[in-house]
Order: structure tokens, then C-alpha cells, then sequence
């Protein structure tokens, strides 16, 4: 507990270190013969005194307070802080808040957890706080049983006054169940349909997105090893401990894909355990929040890369780096052919491991949505920018083929913003309207990726597989009458290249705008063909009404979406407007 | 970012060749202006097809 190493005499201290390490070794012995049973390779590793490295896990249980408040608890450990949830008004508060901590021969090894009273009406005031070297507490001699220990909370102001105390508990974790867990939620980030096998197209994803060209060799031998029948596909159980195990000789990512941190390849088991910290911050999994992720780490990591628009201000190592990009196939009506649209294999990876999974169903439960509102809002401040203007012959150079220069309105030295040039005007009669003096007939109102469908049955079986998404979840109560509930559904999806102003694809009469708030997910089909996501019914959106002779009321939706959620309409209610018009645009920001 | 648009049930009629894809599951890149499909009322009288005339 609090205080008791500062008494300790340098001599002392040393000599007590090393018993505390011998006893910690004792205490690890454990886990090293059931590792020998396993016979994991890397077996003993974890108990060389020079390199100890462990997660510890804290649990702060509860505390007994003087008077009854509404309660919360931080540790503070090395740099990082933690909090638990605010407790009941109480002066018993029940937290059971767990935490992972890097406990390492040469890292911090003293957790401070302070104990605050909260108060809306200003801030919150700590009333008590304690110490605990959690080296000591692995490693004392005393009923080496109990992983549990009740300290006294001291005054801040004074020190020697005991304003309380709190029950904690400390456990080491056993090594071979971290590795075994950390492969297994690696392999789930690629089980797209969750059946606990992975085919190695799966398997083959992961490891590409890694950016390792030495681990990328080697998937197919390992992927072999593990399908003993041949039947091209595994275990989820098999083939994370040849994961294991290959890790160990070489260990498979260069950098976090959570943080981006760079790893220390020399250092395997920090490595393996700076993973497992940074999945568990985002999981869920574990009851307190804050430390490691911040929105500056997830822009680094390419698991909150989250939307294909990523890269649009970094298109030097942007998404034709690496020869490993996927694709999305389209129709060109034009042509009449096929075309591949590119996006990079870590953008695709990672918006299937949010979107599309269940660790990402977590991971969007625990902060990701304020990450991308976060995100965007970062976003539009840059590309309203000055400095943001140098990206666009970038830009406009990776999207060559699908930019034509010659049908926009101004040259490029006239968009003094990033943002200017992204919601860029065409000259006029760029786009020739279909017979313009026939109302009866029905445009496309943007430059898209377009799904229509006569019904809503038909949307949901063919593409829209949030479980949630209704019309009336769409549109809004107020908006939503009983002739749209089975009406037709017309999607026009925008991508990071697209002219940017959206058009009315008829002509009428605009009744009104409804603003919905929402999240800012990607609008890419990865998303919106995900059963765990609700993008069209859970994004910040705009809902317009046109009152039309032809078609009767006509919904019109402008949706933001990750990086693009500024909506501006250059119409307002009661105007009348002529089909192919310009209604509004999307731009860069939250 | 996206536009949807909802129609009253039985006030358009789509184009066919934007149906069959989305049928498959595929998108269509398409242009501002494009024909996008007809009132329900004129797809009964019908129009002439574009793609089918002859110029004599």
C-alpha cells in the first residue's frame, strides 16, 4: 500500500527489489511448467529477471467514504490515467473497474488512485488518495493467496488525516492465456462471418494489411500447416497458435494497428503485450476508459482508419502505396463496362473490422463515434485552410483518369482551400439534363455510385443489412407517411473523387428541411452491408421534401458520412426548383 | 457521403438496366442528369426508346 517503500534505505531497497523479483519469478514459476507442458517454444521468457515484463491486472472493488456523494476513482500510472464510472449517490461506491498495466523491470510500477466526489455544478473536488506499488503487492510474502487488499485514503490537503478506504485487488496475468487470447482476437478481426474458421483469403487480408513483406511470404506455409485436411479452411484455435508461435521467431506487424506506435521488434513480449493493452482499450472490454487511445493515435492506426476518405489529404502515401489494394467493382453506365475502383487493402481491413464485426460493434460502443466526429470536425478545419490548397495537384494527379479538369467551372490557382476545390462548380451544360422539359422524367441528382430499388424489401435483400434501417428510421417520424413506407429507394453514393453538388432529380416545389444529428460513419457498402451498422439511420442527415406534379412528395436525404459531414443547401423552403438544378454540397468537416 | 431518395410507393418506374444491377448487388456510376426512370402515370403510355432509333 501507500508509503510503505518510501521507508525503505537505498541499501534496503536494492536488496529488496531483488527478493521482490525472485519472489515474482517464484510466483510466475506457475505459469513457465504449464508453458513446458504446452511445449510453447517460448517457454520461460517471461521469467528472465533482466527482461520481466507482465500485465498486471487492477481491479479497484469499492471504497468506504465518510459522506455519501456520487463517486469516481482514477489510477494514475507512468503516464497514462485511467477512470472508472461514476458511482451512485453513496458513501459505500461499488466500482469493480478493471485495468491491464504494463508492469515491466524498468517502467513504473507505483498506481496513485485518487478518489473524487462529482458535482455538475463545477468541477470535481478529490477527496482522498493512496499509492500502491503493485511490484511489492505481486510479490509480498503475506498470504501469498489474496490478490486483495483494503488501503487507507488519505487527505490531499493534509496527508495524515484517513478520509476513507478502498478494497483493490491485483493479479498477474497468466502470460500463455494473454498470447492465446491477443491471436485469437487478432484472428477475429478477419472472421467476417463469425463461424470460428477462417478460409485463407481471410487469413491472407490480415496479414497483407500488417505491411510486413517477410510475414506476407510466409502466410501460405502457415496457412498450410494449420489445414491438416486441405480443405482451405481453419480454426480459429489452430491457427492462432501457429500465430503464436510464428510471432515469436518474427513477429508479424512493424507497428500497432490500434496506435500506430512503432514496435520494438527485439523486445517480442512487450511487443505482443502493447498489442493486447491497446485491443483491450478499445474492445470494451475493460470497464475503465481513457489512456491509450486518443484521436491523434487512431489517425496513426489503421484500424480507426475507418473511411475510405483517410487519405484524401495525403495522397503522397496515399492509396496506391503498396501493390496490395483492394478493390470495389462498379458499373459505368457510360461505357458500359465493369471498373475497379481502388482502396487500400488497411482502409478495406479496417472498416470491415469496425463495421463488421463484433469487436467493432465494441469498439463503436467505447468512443469511436466521438473519435470520427472528433475526426471530421479536425478535418474541415484543415481543409479550410490555406496551407491545405498545396494537396490539390496531388489530388487531382492520383485521381487523373476520373477528374476532368476541363469541365470545371474555375482553374485550379482560383480554389484558395483544399475544401474550395473539393465542392468545385462545373461549367454550365457539364451535365446535360434528360429531356429538361419533361417533369415526368426523373434524374440523377449526383456524380455516384447509384442502387435503386422499386421497394424496401428488396433494398434490405440486396444491399442495406443493418437490422434497424426502416424508412421511417430514414426519414423521421414527422416526415414519414404510409405512402413512402413501401415507396422506392434510390442511393447515390459519393466517393472521395466526385463533383461534390448534388442536383434535384425533379422538378417542384422544396416544402422543408428537417436536421437529424447523428454519427459521421463511412457511407462505403462495408458499412452500409453490415448487419451491426445503421449508417443511413444513425448519421448526421438532412431531410428534404419535394412537392412534385409528376411524382407526388419525394424525400430528398443528404447524408454525411467520416471526414464529409457538412451539408449546405443552396435552396430554401418554398423555392421553386427545375430538376437538374443545384440543391446543395457535401464538404470537409463534422 | 450519400443522397437517397424516397419515392411514393407506385409514383416511379425505375430504369431497368439501374434495377438489374442493383438486383445484383452492384452499383452504377452514373452523372448528374442521367435519365433515372418515369412517372408511373407516363410509364403506362410509355416513351420512345433513344437507344432503338434510326436516323433515316
Amino acid at each position: 500500500g501507500h508509503g510503505s517503500s518510501k521507508e525503505e534505505n537505498g541499501a534496503a531497497e536494492s536488496q529488496s527489489k531483488g527478493s521482490r523479483r525472485a519472489r515474482l519469478k517464484q510466483r510466475l514459476h506457475l505459469h513457465r511448467r504449464r508453458r513446458s507442458r504446452s511445449n510453447s517454444p517460448s517457454h520461460g521468457k517471461l521469467l528472465n529477471a533482466e527482461n520481466f515484463a507482465g500485465i498486471a491486472l487492477l481491479t479497484l472493488v469499492r471504497a468506504e467514504m465518510k459522506f455519501k456523494d456520487k463517486w469516481l476513482a482514477c489510477v494514475s500510472f507512468g503516464e497514462q490515467t485511467f477512470r472508472t464510472n461514476i458511482s451512485d449517490q453513496t458513501d459505500k461506491p461499488v466500482w469493480n473497474s478493471e485495468k491491464k498495466l504494463l508492469l515491466e523491470k524498468n517502467g513504473p510500477h507505483v498506481a496513485r488512485i485518487s478518489i473524487y466526489e462529482t458535482n455538475k455544478m463545477s468541477r470535481n473536488n478529490l477527496i482522498g488518495y493512496c499509492e500502491i506499488d503493485l511490484l511489492e503487492f505481486l510479490t509480498r510474502d503475506s498470504d501469498s493467496n489474496s490478490n486483495s487488499e483494503i488501503l487507507d485514503l488519505l487527505d490531499p490537503s493534509t496527508s495524515d488525516k484517513i478520509v476513507g478506504k478502498i478494497s483493490v485487488s491485483c493479479s498477474v496475468e497468466d502470460p500463455i492465456e494473454t498470447e492465446k487470447s491477443f491471436a485469437r482476437r487478432i484472428l477475429s478481426i478477419v472472421d467476417y462471418n463469425e463461424d470460428g474458421k477462417l478460409s485463407f483469403s481471410e487469413f491472407s487480408d490480415l496479414i497483407n494489411a500488417f505491411g510486413n513483406q517477410v510475414a506476407a511470404n510466409k502466410k501460405e506455409e502457415m496457412f498450410k500447416a494449420a489445414d491438416k485436411n486441405g480443405d482451405g479452411v481453419v480454426s480459429m484455435d489452430e491457427l492462432a497458435a501457429l500465430l503464436a508461435i510464428q510471432q515469436e521467431k518474427e513477429p508479424l506487424m512493424n507497428c500497432c494497428p490500434v496506435c500506430g506506435e512503432t514496435l520494438e521488434v527485439s523486445d517480442k513480449l512487450n511487443y505482443m503485450i502493447h498489442l493486447t493493452l491497446c485491443f483491450d482499450e478499445g474492445t470494451g472490454k475493460q470497464v475503465m476508459t481513457g489512456g491509450f487511445l486518443t484521436d491523434k493515435q487512431a489517425s496513426y492506426g489503421w484500424m480507426f482508419k475507418l473511411s475510405e476518405w483517410a487519405h484524401v489529404s495525403s495522397y503522397d502515401v496515399g492509396l496506391n502505396s503498396g501493390s496490395s489494394a483492394n478493390h470495389i467493382v462498379v458499373f459505368d453506365r457510360r461505357t458500359k463496362r465493369l471498373v475497379e475502383e481502388l482502396i487500400d487493402e488497411k482502409i478495406v481491413l479496417s472498416m470491415r473490422a469496425i463495421y463488421q464485426s463484433k469487436l467493432g460493434l465494441g469498439l463503436l460502443d467505447t468512443g469511436a463515434k466521438d473519435i470520427l466526429q472528433s475526426l471530421s470536425e479536425k478535418q474541415g478545419k484543415k481543409m479550410n485552410s490555406v496551407e491545405s490548397a498545396k494537396d490539390i495537384p496531388k489530388f487531382v494527379e492520383f485521381f487523373k483518369d476520373q477528374i476532368n479538369l476541363a469541365e470545371v467551372k474555375h482553374p485550379l490557382e482560383h480554389f484558395k482551400t483544399f475544401n474550395e476545390f473539393f465542392v468545385r462548380e462545373l461549367k454550365p451544360g457539364a451535365r446535360p439534363i434528360a429531356y429538361m422539359e419533361r417533369d415526368d422524367v426523373a434524374i440523377s441528382a449526383a456524380d455516384s455510385r447509384l442502387m435503386a430499388f422499386k421497394s424496401v424489401d428488396e433494398s434490405l435483400r440486396f444491399w442495406i443489412k443493418g437490422r434497424k434501417f426502416s424508412i421511417q428510421g430514414l426519414l423521421g417520424k414527422d416526415q414519414c407517411s404510409n405512402a413512402f413506407i413501401n415507396g422506392t429507394l434510390v442511393i447515390f453514393r459519393l466517393a472521395p473523387q466526385d463533383y461534390h453538388r448534388f442536383h434535384f432529380p425533379v422538378s417542384g416545389t422544396v416544402q422543408q428541411f428537417v436536421h437529424i444529428p447523428g454519427c459521421l460513419y463511412t457511407v462505403n457498402p462495408i458499412a452500409v452491408n453490415s448487419k451491426y451498422c445503421n449508417v443511413f439511420t444513425e448519421n448526421k442527415r438532412v431531410v428534404s421534401m419535394l412537392s412534385t406534379a409528376e411524382f407526388g412528395k419525394v424525400a430528398f436525404v443528404a447524408i454525411g458520412a467520416t471526414m464529409v459531414g457538412s451539408i449546405t443547401f443552396s435552396k430554401k423552403e418554398g423555392d421553386h426548383v427545375k430538376k437538374g438544378e443545384e440543391f446543395g454540397y457535401f464538404s470537409f468537416g463534422g | 457521403s450519400t443522397v437517397i431518395c424516397v419515392f411514393e410507393k407506385d409514383a416511379i418506374e425505375i430504369d431497368e438496366d439501374l434495377l438489374a444491377n442493383s438486383a445484383r448487388s452492384l452499383e452504377t456510376l452514373v452523372t448528374v442528369g442521367m435519365k433515372l426512370g418515369v412517372s408511373k402515370k407516363l410509364a403506362n403510355i410509355g416513351l420512345p426508346n433513344i437507344e432503338k432509333c434510326v436516323l433515316q
